[in-house]
Parts: C-alpha cells; structure tokens; sequence
C-alpha cells in the first residue's frame, strides 16, 4: 500500500536527504515521525 | 557444415561468456571504492573540509561461535558493505581483515558487523550481528585496542557468540601529511627514501598531468636544494603540498584512473581509499552494496553475471529490475529489500510489458480484485494467525516485536497482527511544539519530490501520471498542480497505520473506486502502469495554517486493498495522529 501527500507549489521545503536521494531514484527507510519537510515562510506570510 | 557451424556456434556462446565475465569483473573493479561508480562512494560525494572526520582503520581480528562452520564476516557501512574471506571450519574463526573507512562529521558512524555461516551451493546464512559506532568506539578506544562485541541473532536477539574488533582513526592533519609521502614512495623504485627526476616525472604522467617538462623540471629544482639531482620524499612532499594547493598537479588517480576534479582534501581521501584497495593492503572485499549481496554464495554469482545491472542504487527499471536496495535514514546505511524471487519475476511479466498489460485489462483486473478480498476473507480466520510466526521468521530482522502495544498471542487473525499497533512513544514525532515541520506519516520507504516534473522524472513513470489524476474529478486540485510530494510506500513487513504528516482540520474524504494493481516500484517504475491513477483510493483534504490545504492519498494494492479511516472529517488533527490503516482485503 502507499500514502501520497501532496502539497501546494512553494508551500514547504523538503529535507535535503530525502531530495537527494530520491533524485537518485532511491528510497529512504523512514520511520513515523520523522522529520520530513519544513513550511516555506514567504507563501505561509501571504496566506496568514 | 552442420558441426562446424555447431562448433562456431559453441565458440560464438563461449566468446559471449568470456565477454561478459569480462564485463562483470570491469564493472566489478569499477564499483569498488574510489573508483568513480554511482555507487554513492567516496569519489563522488564532495566532502567539505568541516565534515572531515577522519579515516578508520577497523579491523575484524575474529569471533568466538557456537558451533564449527566455515564462517565469513561482512561489514556495512554507509552505502559500502565489505566482506572478509572465508575462516577455515572452526568455533574461532580469526579473519584479521582490514578496511579503511571514510569519516564525517555529520555522515554515517554506525557500522554493522554480520557473521553467516558459508554454504557450498545455497545463499550464506547469517548466524550473528553487532553494530558499533566508529567514532564512539575511537573516542572511548584512542589505542586501536581489542573490543569485543555480543553477536546477536537477528530473530531473537539472543547473543549467539562475540566478535573482536579494532579500530583507529588517523587524524585529519596526519592523515594529509602521509599522504603526499606516500604517494611519492609508489614511484621510488629503488626504495632509498630519494627521488630522481625520472621516479618524479614518471609520478607526474601517472597523475594525468600534462604540464610541460620544462613545469616539472622547475618544481624539481625547487626542491632539490643542494643541486645533486635527488630529492628526499619528505622535501618533495612538503613542495607537493604546498604545490597542490595553488595548482593542482594531481588530476586523475593512479590507481583506477578516475579523474579528479574536486579540491585538494577530497583527492587526498579519494587515493588514500583507492591506493589500500589497489595495493593489496586491505584484506576485505568491496564493491557489494549490502550485507545480503555480500553474502551470498557462488551460485548466486553465476546469475549475477547476467543480472549485473540490477546491482546499482535504487531500482533498475526495465528488464533488469530484480532487487530494490533502499536506504536507511537511521544509519545512513543501504538495505536491500526482501521480495520473493517468484514474485518479482511474475511483476516484471505483468507490469513492465505492453502484453502483460493488455492481459489485465482483458479480466485480470477482476482477477486481482477477486484475489484481494479472497484474501481478505481468509485473513480474518481464526487459521489464519497461524501464519504469524513464518512472517516474523521471514523478516526476522525487520520486525521489533517489542515496540508493538501487544504480545503476539494477542492477534486472533492474521489480519488483526497485520495492523498492529505500536506501544505509545515507540515513534517520536519530530518538534511536536513546531507545527511548522512537516513529519512522515508511516514507517516506509519514502520518495520526495519539490515539485510534479521531478516526480515524473525519477520515478513515476506512468505515462498517464497527473495530479489531477491522482486526486480525481471530486477534489479542487489547481491548488496542487505543480506543487510537492511525498511517496510512503509500505512495505508488507512494515508497521501499516498511516498518521497525519501535518496539523490540521480534516476538510473532507473521496472514495475513487479503482483497479488494485501492486504498487511496488516495478510497477510504479514501468510506463505501461499508472498505479497511482487508476488504484483504488481515497483522497482525504487537511487544511492547515502553515502549508494551506494538504492532499493525503491512501492508495490500496493487491491483497492490502482495504483502507478503513479512524477520524472523521471536521476532525482537528495533530501531526503524528493516526489517520487510519491498511489491511488484507479488496
């Protein structure tokens, strides 16, 4: 089964690691929890 | 004529088999360390100067089992795995293998250690397992002293034996003035300790440098004080020092030959790795990306000959797609994934061709939904929890059964085990406070894209794949076009209850009814199959302060087609919270 999260353009910047590795078309063992993206203040400004 | 072109024939198959061994063992030499392969090594990754730790020598002096077997020991470290050759048949095997590992800072530390009794014909089995981390083990060890370890078995984790380890870390500093020393001593033929100008120029050809004689004459000279036409390696590898510094003389490896293109430091790592690999001085074997690869036996090797492209990162697509290797965020460490051989080659027919394809939409489809909540019925027996023990048998080092809220006589159904739940706080949720950090919602192998076009570009490769339609006719989805995502596979050994990945009010649920195609990568990685578009699914809304409004997809698949939701919409959610679960059924 799989889980998709889909966020709005610009919205939130993805951990480093896990851009890069997918950018190597490989996945990354992860557990609940962790660390995954964090909100990009300039689109959240304009929204709040 | 019929047996000459017989005999001709034989010879064509026999060249053809000299000529891929021959590209095995090219491609071999080519992924080991320092040799440049993708195989995320040492050369490729640029390491800065702040994350420089440090090399390790880590030694594996022997072990002490518990019965006599002919025992190989591997290391995985990273992305690398080595393995050591194999003991004579005994309870003590010693090995004395050594491998000098690339330190950083904020990179991987923890190593793993794995025992595995040999087999002639059938894969190695592993016996025993210990993890130690490097840099703890050489801060609390300075002396390169002796430690011994428990080895664990990986079902139980009993201690089923010891493993004697050492391992020291040259300093930075010492480790950059060896270097140039030691470089200098490969072309010192007549080992006096004094280089000539032709041991010098000789070294120069061999760094790919095509500066011009008269270059190489002047930096000679200037080392050559005394004007007697030999030079001690210590003067030339303080001018050599200095020398790189301002303009780099050493531009490919003298070992494996890979350019050199990055600074000065990542060199000096790259030959310091690949000069102990290329010299003999290392007893361990590389160029294996898991302990799994490592250890299987020569029979295993025959059908790698054929197989060799499946051994890269990630997931070959194509034909050749057979392994998934995925990499562990914990331990920075490669894993390769267990999937039953019969399985794969059954998806690669079905999900990687047109005819395999063509073949689902003529009933197959029906098949696949019949077959799902067959095995959904069958999974809620009471006969079914039988099956428990052989699954946790077969990802026996996958499976904490302590972490899970209760003890296995609790499950009445296989079902039931299926969905465990964990024990509260087995899963820590990243800034709890801060919900302005977004967190992963299961445990999974994880895919993450800024934007759509990579998403297309690395992995999905349906040639149908769009977010609208991912999310279907039923949900406003300009405001997600182009944006983000995040891919959480589960796998069938994983913990599989999904949680919210961001605070926020539930805004709604659609139902899109569909097909239940797998959605393992084979398929997501075939463009024949838009797994994600046409599976059953169902699309649940967030809106949150901090990311506006978040798209949270469960996507059922073959046999796991049952997706049952614990919230309700107009629920406030926190990040962590559980959404819901997947489970055996259509």
């Amino acid at each position: 089964s799989t889980v998709i999260s889909v966020f709005e353009k610009d919205s939130i910047k993805i951990d480093e690691d896990l851009l890069a590795n997918s950018a190597r078309s490989l996945e990354t063992l992860v557990t609940v929890g962790m660390q995954l993206a964090q909100m990009v203040w300039t689109k959240a400004k304009m929204r709040l | 004529m019929g047996n000459g072109n017989s005999t001709e024939a034989k010879e064509s198959r026999r060249s053809k088999m000299r000529q891929k061994i021959q590209n095995f063992r090219s491609r071999r030499r080519l992924s080991r360390p320092g040799s440049g392969s993708v195989s995320g090594l040492v050369s490729q990754r640029s390491v800065s100067a702040d994350d420089f730790a440090g090399i390790a020598l880590l030694t594996l002096i022997g072990a002490e089992m518990k019965f006599k077997d002919k025992w190989l020991a591997c290391v995985s470290f990273g992305e690398q795995t080595f393995r050591s050759e194999i003991s004579n048949s005994t309870e003590k095997p010693i090995w004395n293998s050594e491998k000098k590992l690339l330190l950083e800072k904020n990179g991987p530390s923890l190593a793993r250690i794995s025992v595995f009794e040999t087999n002639r014909l059938l894969k190695n089995n592993i016996v025993g397992y210990c993890e130690l981390d490097l840099l703890e083990f050489v801060v609390q060890e300075p002396d390169s002293a002796c430690k011994s370890f428990d080895l664990l078995d990986p079902a139980s984790s009993n201690v089923v034996g010891s493993m004697f380890v050492s391992c020291s870390v040259e300093d930075p500093v010492e480790t950059e003035t060896c270097f140039a020393k030691r470089i200098l001593s490969i072309v010192d033929y007549d080992e006096d300790g004094k280089l000539s100008f032709s041991e010098f120029s000789d070294l120069m050809n061999a760094f790919g440098n095509i500066v011009a004689a008269n270059k190489k004459e002047e930096l000679f000279k200037a080392a050559d004080l005394n004007g007697d036409g030999v030079v001690t390696i210590d003067e030339l590898a303080a001018l050599l020092a200095v020398q790189q510094e301002q303009e780099p003389i050493i531009n490919s490896c003298p070992v494996c030959g890979e350019a050199l293109q990055l600074d000065k430091l990542n060199a000096m790592i790259h030959m310091t790795l690949c000069f102990d690999e290329g010299t003999g001085n290392q007893t361990m074997t590389g160029g294996f990306l898991t302990d799994r690869q490592a250890s299987y036996g020569w029979m295993f090797k025959l059908s790698e000959w054929t197989h060799l492209a499946t051994y890269d990162v990630g997931l070959n697509t194509g034909s050749s797609a057979s392994h998934i290797v995925v990499i562990d965020r914990k331990t920075k460490r490669l894993v390769e994934e267990l999937i039953d051989s019969k399985i794969v080659m059954s998806m690669r027919a079905i999900y990687q061709s047109k005819i395999g394809l063509r073949l689902m939409d003529q009933g197959a489809k029906e098949i696949l939904q019949n077959l799902s909540e067959k095995q959904g019925k069958k999974m809620n027996t009471v006969e079914s929890a039988q099956n428990i023990p052989s699954f946790l048998e077969f990802f026996k080092d996958q499976i904490n059964m302590a972490e899970v809220k209760y003890p296995l006589d609790h499950f009445k159904t296989f079902n039931e085990f299926f969905v465990r739940e964990l024990k509260p706080g087995a899963r820590p949720i990243a800034c709890m406070d801060q919900d302005d950090v977004a967190v992963s919602a299961a445990d999974c192998r994880l895919m993450a894209f800024q934007s759509v076009d990579d998403s297309t570009r690395f992995w999905i490769k349906g040639r149908k794949f769009s977010i609208k339609g991912l999310l279907g006719n039923d949900v406003q989805s300009d405001a997600f076009l182009d944006g983000s995502l995040v891919i959480f596979r589960l796998a069938p050994q994983d913990y599989h209850r999904f949680h919210s990945p961001v605070s926020g009010v539930i805004e709604k649920f659609v139902n899109v009814s569909g097909s239940l195609y797998t959605v393992n990568p084979i398929a997501v990685n075939s463009k024949y199959c838009n797994v994600f578009t046409e599976n059953k699914r169902t699309i649940v809304i967030i809106s949150t302060a901090e990311f506006g409004k978040v798209a949270f997809v469960a996507i059922g698949a073959t046999m796991v087609g049952s997706i049952t939701f614990v919230r309700q919409e107009g629920d406030h959610v926190k990040k962590g919270d559980e959404l819901g679960y997947f489970s055996f059924g259509g």
